[in-house]
């Protein structure tokens, strides 16, 4: 998986990307 | 032997099922623990999604492909399902160690990330099993379309699912399933860019409600101006 771009910051997760904290 | 476009998808739909042979299409004992620590334990309603997207999947793959193909449609949602699990746990662990908490009762109950992560996970499947004819162009000699119909955006189409909410969980599916190829990273990949490229910006695409909610709620920071 090394070369994809990953994006998202340390602190984001899916629950962040839900809406969900 | 040389390596063949239908050899490489043989090898290819063959680690699919040596890397799935240990996950069963039933959520794990671990899964299992962290739906029974949700406020609302959704396990119900996930086994009742899982059994009415896998009808309208083999219903809608038996349009595509032909009614005597229903089955292999019901053995693609199979591999799908069990990947769903498997990476829905691999998810749910790295968000437990990142947040250090055990109740993600809004996120398991949320129908939306259930269905984008279910439907990321038939996308790897059905793209194992069409990386042959994909690099021919898709289509067989005698010119009918082969499994191209099937690919992304399909799925969107088939679960109703926007792509903006797809979109959503392609980065974490990646991170959460090291043993995916480097030929299925590539391809999700190209998905991405089709929802930024294309998909994100069509007329129906609930991104244009969401970014005029932002700008009614008033700019977070001062964006930069466009660099040249």
């Amino acid at each position: 998986n090394q070369d994809y771009h990953f994006g998202l910051e340390e602190h984001e997760g899916i629950s962040e990307l839900f809406d969900c904290d | 032997p040389p390596q063949t476009p239908v050899r490489a998808a043989m090898n290819s739909i063959a680690q699919l099922r040596v890397d799935l042979t240990s996950s069963g299409d039933q959520p794990s004992a671990n899964l299992a623990v962290y739906f029974k620590n949700c406020t609302v334990d959704p396990t119900e309603e996930v086994l009742q999604r899982v059994e009415s997207l896998g009808q309208l999947f083999s219903q809608r793959f038996g349009e595509a492909v032909g009614p005597r193909c229903v089955g292999l449609g019901k053995q693609r949602f199979t591999l799908g399902i069990r990947l769903y699990y498997r990476v829905m746990e691999s998810m749910l662990k790295s968000e437990e160690k990142r947040l250090s908490v055990q109740n993600f009762s809004k996120l398991l109950n949320d129908s939306t990330f259930h269905t984008s992560l279910l439907a990321c996970a038939l996308e790897v499947v059905m793209a194992t099993y069409g990386g042959s004819t994909l690099k021919n162009g898709g289509y067989s000699n005698g010119g009918v379309p082969v499994e191209t119909d099937l690919c992304f955006p399909w799925i969107l189409d088939v679960f109703q699912l926007t792509a903006f909410d797809f979109y959503k969980v392609i980065e974490s599916f990646i991170k959460a399933e090291p043993s995916l190829s480097k030929d299925i990273v590539k391809h999700l990949e190209r998905c991405e860019h089709l929802i930024m490229e294309t998909i994100a910006w069509r007329a129906d695409s609930p991104l244009f409600e969401l970014l005029k909610r932002t700008r009614e709620e008033g700019p977070v920071e001062q964006a930069e101006p466009p660099a040249t």
